[in-house]
């Protein structure tokens, strides 16, 4: 994830 | 997304269907840990506070709002509308002994110290011992009725497919994410022993019987 905060798994 | 998420997805879905269906058809939530349910719709709410603030697409959105609508719909069954039939006299796992320690863990193992994201940790870690409740109550019961073994075999499969996922994003596009991932093989570790029995004793039984 290294920051990028892109939570697109449920 | 990768046919192993959206199985995934759509297992953890059909899980959550089955069990509200179970108790809304038979009017009935025995055998059912009250408290799992209740870990279930805590996981789903610190998870899915996203929802008020970012847009990922509206099959997430969809899925998400699903998720908890159908976990509070099913913990407002249990306790309110049929509470004459839960079980609470086998429901009696001491869920603090997991809330404590998975919300401890969150602020020491996190990706990042912001609100959101601990909250997303604690529900990454609090899921994947949730069920424990719910196993706790079969193994005491010593049997589950086979719509809970098919819910429970979802629910079990939806994370082992995520782990396929995981690999898959690894491999295709180098993401990886070691909370998920651990949390998620510590899940599916947990649902092995239910498998071995599902598979073994699942056919041709009316009751699964778990060894006490």
């Amino acid at each position: 994830r290294t920051g990028d905060c892109t939570k697109d798994e449920l | 997304m990768n046919i192993f998420r959206l199985t995934g997805d759509l297992s953890h879905l059909a899980a959550i269907i089955i069990l509200l269906l179970k108790i809304w058809k038979t009017r009935s939530c025995a055998g059912i840990s009250g408290k799992s349910q209740i870990l279930f719709a805590l996981v789903f709410t610190s998870r899915y506070l996203d929802l008020l603030t970012s847009f990922i697409s509206l099959y997430n959105t969809t899925m998400k709002v699903i998720y908890i609508g159908c976990a509070y719909a099913t913990v407002y069954l249990i306790y309110a509308k049929f509470k004459a039939t839960y079980d609470g006299n086998h429901d009696t796992f001491r869920v603090e002994f997991l809330v404590v320690p998975v919300g401890g863990l969150a602020f020491l193992v996190n990706h990042d110290f912001s609100p959101l994201e601990i909250l997303w940790t604690f529900s990454i870690y609090l899921e994947s011992v949730a069920i424990l409740p719910q196993l706790f109550m079969i193994s005491k019961t010593g049997e589950a009725e086979t719509i809970t073994t098919h819910y429970l075999f979802f629910l079990g499969l939806y994370r082992a497919l995520y782990l396929i996922n995981w690999i898959w994003r690894f491999y295709f596009e180098g993401f990886f994410d070691m909370i998920a991932i651990v949390a998620g093989v510590v899940q599916t570790i947990l649902y092995c022993d239910f498998f071995y029995l599902y598979v073994t004793k699942g056919e041709g039984r009316s009751q699964l019987s778990i060894p006490t």
